[in-house]
């Protein structure tokens, strides 16, 4: 299974390269085994270069970059194995309008073999959505929900 | 496979009984600041086996049963029930023979403290559940849920939480 | 010092449990000494709950709400001593646009006593700004700023 | 007294000479995601005196120093000013006499290692500028600057952690 590990790791890792590539349209990523002669005890460096900025800790990285560089790496393991559903709890808060598209976008194609539910506040997410689910508060303190679908 | 209900009962702010469908596709949850939206996220988080209270932002179990409102006394009782569709044949679900292609497993905490599992309304363990959604592909360790806030985790995490994401893929 | 420790603390815990009811539109909240024995080492617990809801952990709250009832104990301690600027950086990232509204409202009252700057991709957010300020990456990975202003 | 102005030099993203005035109501900064906003927030917090790289989002200090990009090379000194407005009369400023109304206090670090501090000008220690905005009522440890992701802090906190608000207010 230590072929098997290192297999699924190169694939995440082709994977996640052309996501961010994709996501941030350009730049560099990268994953790396801690311990290469180890690899089934090994941690997992990540690296991480918008496009134009040059190498430096993920740390430096924004709000919103720090989240699509995440999301791009969720979508690069999805590609390897799809969940069979996604509940993402408002991912899309630190997002500015061209990363709410790029992430909408790419999470449409990613769709086909994964089922997604997205709790959101933004307008630009629901615009992408199939169907929409509200929760509202009529009555105080109790939660009830109204279905509204579209395609 | 896909989740095509969820039920809630007497769990945190939904004390009525509520069905969710989801479609197979991408559905968007809306609504205003605490309408309960986190709430459904928690939901599934606690049926597929989250057990760690931190994760479900109680202090204590019993903060997940509806503790009342201006309007309504609590309630003693809190259940879930995640219908799962499309399950693929050949899963082993604790003895049940999957003859239905929807499996519903079904979680119940009592304000005093007992706790009931089924799967399609058969009386099971935590463990059969928690078995039957490894092999499904769908586990509280794995990506199934990002809370809100915590996108950013995969990425401030330690290197050694990251592999786990390679191992479960694997 | 003590009475003037427990002097202004009633002060902001009357400021408190003011502007919270105003920011929830009803709603009780409090500031309590852990210690009353012992003000000046005591710590201080916060109770906080919207209208209509139950008497709950702070830990149950929303994301939403946890952000409103942090803005109200801010304002709180602002309104007892003001703090001569200060800046927000995407505070309103988890807020939906009716609480949007109310933070701002309140915030153009405390912007007569202290400078208010606020970092934020929030349009209804812009719009109440009497400044903006354009941060830009023209050149890759160089900042450059950009100045509009209006009433 | 108010904000009268911040100029960057070398610090972060902000490698070009760039001043920003802002005028006494409230400034909205806007921008794309990575633009730079946080980045004139930590700016602020440098020249009040914050010190844990931490909180600055750097692993070393060196990491405020702008570090190239595809187009520029690195520099080796970072500077931030920021100069107050109104400031009141009687404020002790380092032994240097309050004329002006406007007060500059400016923060520097080259990639050596050497810091740089002036008030108006005139080279002092980092401690005169902390005294001297503590008389003014700014200080990292007060609720003058909220940072990205951690509006929540002032609930979640300790209840010790709290009582420093009360303190610094009275
Ligand atoms: N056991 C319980 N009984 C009754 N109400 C509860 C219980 N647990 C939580 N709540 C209420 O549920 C509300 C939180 O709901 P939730 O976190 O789902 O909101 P939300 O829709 O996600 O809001 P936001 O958009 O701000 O994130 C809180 O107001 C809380 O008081
Ligand atoms: N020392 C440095 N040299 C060059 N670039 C830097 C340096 N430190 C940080 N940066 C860059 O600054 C950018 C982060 O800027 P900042 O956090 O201000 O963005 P932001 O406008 O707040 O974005 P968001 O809306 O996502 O929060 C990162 O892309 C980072 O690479
Ligand atoms: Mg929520
Ligand atoms: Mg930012």
């Amino acid at each position: 299974t230590k072929q098997r590990f290192l297999d699924t790791f190169e694939l995440v890792n082709v994977n996640f390269k052309e996501i961010f590539a994709r996501l941030f349209q350009g730049g560099k990523a990268n994953l790396t085994l801690v311990d290469k002669a180890n690899p089934l005890d090994s941690g997992i460096e990540i690296t991480a270069n918008p496009l134009g900025k040059s190498l430096q800790s993920l740390a430096l990285m924004s709000g919103g970059e720090k989240a699509m560089t995440a999301i791009a790496l969720m979508f690069a393991v999805f590609k390897v194995r799809p969940s069979p559903f996604c509940l993402l709890d408002e991912v899309d808060a630190p997002l500015d309008e061209a990363n709410v598209v790029r992430f909408q976008e790419m999470l449409k194609e990613m769709a086909v073999n994964t089922q997604f539910i997205i709790i959101t506040h933004n307008q630009k997410t629901m615009s992408f959505a199939n169907a929409l689910y509200g929760i509202t508060m009529e009555e105080q303190g109790v939660s009830k929900a109204v279905s509204v679908h579209f395609n | 496979m896909y989740l095509k209900n969820l039920e809630l009962e007497g769990f945190k702010s939904f004390v009525d009984s509520t069905n969710l469908e989801f479609g197979n596709g991408f559905t968007a949850i809306v609504g205003p600041n605490g309408c309960g939206k986190s709430n459904v996220s928690d939901a599934i988080r606690w049926v597929i086996g989250e057990q760690r209270s931190k994760t479900l932002r109680s202090t204590r179990i019993t903060d997940l049963i509806f503790n009342g409102s201006s309007s309504r006394k609590p309630v003693n009782r809190a259940e879930i029930s995640l219908t799962l569709s499309n399950v693929p044949a050949g899963i082993r679900i604790a003895g049940i023979s999957n003859t239905a292609e929807d499996v519903k497993v079904t979680r119940c905490y009592h304000r005093s403290g007992e706790s009931e599992f089924y799967i399609n309304q058969i009386p099971c363990r935590l463990k059969d559940i928690t078995d039957f959604l490894l092999d499904a592909g769908i586990s509280p360790k794995v990506l199934t849920i990002i809370e809100q806030g915590h996108i950013q985790d995969i990425i401030t995490s330690k290197p050694e939480e990251r592999r786990i994401l390679i191992e479960e893929a694997a």
